[in-house]
């Protein structure tokens, strides 16, 4: 464990918690995209099989069931909970995300360290983790203005895996047979997804002023 | 350090 992986899952665990703190505050999902919540629970889902089997550390199983519980836990809010489902934006939530799941499953049939079911379901998980963001970004381009817990959960969930490419780096050099070509170029993909909100997210902050992403 | 191939992060 490198301060650049701890400082990336401790990130990922704030926005986590943000998101959270934003339903149970305001009672509301308004601004939120229900279909990106729905593909970070696959993503937990299909990359933590190896739960049961493979005990790594007591922080690796901790952390692994906090993703997974609370993922689910925010698609429940929005689907069931019968306040918070009533502010649901469900018309402008319309990313068509099966797609984005069918074309990481193909990749991941494809490109995969070992054609083995836990590691295609692993390499499924990074390439849909990739783009799970798509619909939540669409979903604020339409929604225009965005809440400030939002914006909070957004940047940090963005800035997460950024750390992760620095913790990949640190452990290119720092461990012989250390090779993750897959995660990172995903990682890669993904934080440049970001980069857009970044700079509206930076700005808002510049001038004090609301978060506006431009229609 | 988990050995090669094991999925050691989150």
């Amino acid at each position: 464990m490198n301060i650049f992986r701890f400082a990336g899952d401790m990130t990922h665990l704030i926005s986590v918690l943000v998101l959270l703190l934003k339903i149970y505050a305001t009672k509301s999902c308004s601004g939120i995209s229900l279909k990106t919540q729905e593909l970070y629970a696959l993503v937990f889902l299909t990359r933590y099989l190896d739960l049961l089997t493979d005990f790594i550390s007591i922080y690796n199983t901790v952390m692994k069931l906090i993703f997974i519980a609370s993922s689910l836990a925010i698609v429940w809010c929005m689907r069931v909970h019968p306040i918070v489902r009533r502010s649901y934006d469900k018309d402008l939530d319309t990313f068509r995300h099966y797609f984005l799941v069918a074309a990481s499953f193909i990749l991941a049939l494809l490109v995969n360290e070992k054609f083995g079911f836990q590691e295609v379901f692993w390499a499924f998980s990074i390439y849909l983790e990739a783009v799970a963001i798509l619909p939540q970004l669409v979903l604020l381009q339409r929604s225009g203005n965005v809440d400030n817990l939002t914006g909070h959960y957004i940047f940090f969930l963005g800035a997460y895996r950024a750390l992760y490419i620095l913790n990949w780096i640190y452990r290119y050099f720092m461990e012989t047979h250390f090779s993750r070509w897959i995660a990172c170029i995903a990682g890669l993909v993904q934080t440049a997804l970001y980069a857009d909100f970044f700079y509206y997210y930076y700005i808002s902050w510049k001038n004090k002023a609301k978060l506006q992403l431009p229609a | 350090t988990a050995d090669e191939g094991v999925k050691d992060e989150l």
